[in-house]
């Protein structure tokens, strides 16, 4: 629909309603997402970074959104 | 925020380059 897969879709939401000035962290994510193992997450916040959905903030283990503010 | 101004500017650089690929990648699909 937007390009991205299913784990991809899900992963960029959840980054997306995070409000955070440090973003959602990968942690975040694992525990939210109780069906997707780390790897999975980090292929997809890899793939959405690379093409600037989301990006790092303090370090490689918190992301915030474009679309976000 | 509890961030340090380090943090702020870290996270602004990132959001910017961020936008641009961003840019690039809504550019290609026209």
């Amino acid at each position: 629909m937007n390009g991205l897969t299913a784990h991809q879709s899900q992963v960029l939401n959840l980054i997306k309603n995070c409000h955070l000035s440090e973003g959602l962290s990968l942690q975040d994510l694992k525990h939210q997402l109780h069906n997707m193992s780390m790897s999975t997450i980090k292929q997809a916040v890899e793939f959405l970074s690379s093409e600037g959905h989301i990006y790092s903030t303090v370090d490689d283990e918190h992301y915030r959104s474009t679309d976000a503010e | 925020s509890g961030l340090t101004e380090e943090q702020k500017r870290r996270i602004e650089e990132n959001r910017q380059l961020a936008l641009a690929r961003r840019a690039e990648r809504l550019a290609a699909q026209r």
